[in-house]
C-alpha cells in the first residue's frame, strides 16, 4: 500500500471520526445531511457484499466493517437518538435520493466490466459514491451557518478522494497497474464535485472567516 | 498488474 491510499484511507477515517464526534459529543447533527449519509449505507453495503466472499487483508476487511458500522450507527443516530434529531435540518434537506440512486443503477447495469451480480454492485456503488455528497452540498449552500467541525468534515471527505487519485497515478506509473476507467473516471467526477466547496473553504481559512458557500 | 488491483480498495 502506497502513502496515498493510506493518506485517503486515514482522512476517509477521520472525516467519520469528526462527524461521529459532532453526534456523540455535541450530540448535534446540524448542518449533516441524512439524505447523504444513507447513500453512503447503500455505498458501503452494495461495495462490500464480497466481504464474507473474498479476503485481501485484515486492514482491507476491518476498515470495511467500520466504515459498515459507523455509517449506519451515524444514520441511526440521525434518525432515532431523542436528541441529536431534533437538530436535524429536515427542512433544507430535501434532495430526493431517488434521483441520484435510479440514474446510478441504469448506469450500473449497461457500463460494467462483467454482468454479474457483484459486479454490477460494486459498480453502482462507485456511481453512487460520486454523487452522494450532492444533498450534503446542498444543504450546506442553504445554511447560513457551517459550523467548523461541519466545514471540516466535507473537507476531509473531499481530500480522501483527492488522495484516491493521486493514488491511482502512483499504482499505474509506479506499480505498473492496469487502466481501470470505470473506478478512475467516478473517482474524478467525484472529487471534481468538492471543487468549488475547496475553493470557498481554503478561502475562508485564509482570510480567517467563517466558511459560508454563495446561494 | 493483477486482476483485483482496484478491488483491494476501500
Amino acid at each position: 500500500m502506497n502513502a496515498f491510499r493510506l493518506a485517503g484511507d486515514m482522512t476517509h477515517l477521520l472525516s467519520i471520526i469528526l462527524l461521529l464526534h459532532k453526534i456523540r459529543a455535541m450530540k448535534s447533527c446540524a448542518g449533516i445531511s441524512l439524505r447523504t449519509q444513507e447513500l453512503y449505507v447503500i455505498v458501503f453495503v452494495t461495495r462490500y457484499v464480497d466481504l464474507s466472499m473474498k479476503y485481501y487483508s485484515f486492514y482491507n476487511s476491518i476498515m470495511k466493517i467500520v466504515f459498515l458500522g459507523t455509517s449506519i450507527s451515524i444514520v441511526w443516530y440521525m434518525r432515532y437518538h431523542k436528541v441529536v434529531k431534533q437538530t436535524y435540518n429536515k427542512d433544507v434537506d430535501t434532495f430526493r435520493h431517488i434521483f441520484l440512486i435510479l440514474p446510478c443503477f441504469v448506469l450500473a447495469l449497461l457500463i460494467n466490466r462483467a454482468f454479474t451480480v457483484i459486479e454490477v454492485l460494486w459498480t453502482f456503488s462507485l456511481y453512487l459514491e460520486a454523487v452522494a455528497i450532492l444533498p450534503q452540498l446542498v444543504l450546506l449552500q442553504r445554511s447560513r451557518n457551517i459550523d467548523n467541525l461541519t466545514g471540516n468534515y466535507v473537507f476531509l471527505l473531499g481530500a480522501y478522494r483527492a488522495f484516491y487519485l493521486l493514488n491511482w497515478i502512483y499504482r499505474f506509473f509506479i506499480e505498473n497497474h492496469q487502466v481501470r476507467w470505470i473506478p478512475w473516471l467516478s473517482g474524478l467526477l467525484q472529487t471534481a464535485i468538492y471543487a468549488d466547496f475547496f475553493y470557498y473553504y481554503i478561502k475562508s481559512w485564509k482570510n480567517r472567516e467563517k466558511l459560508k458557500l454563495p446561494a | 498488474a493483477d486482476q483485483s488491483s482496484v478491488k483491494d480498495e476501500l
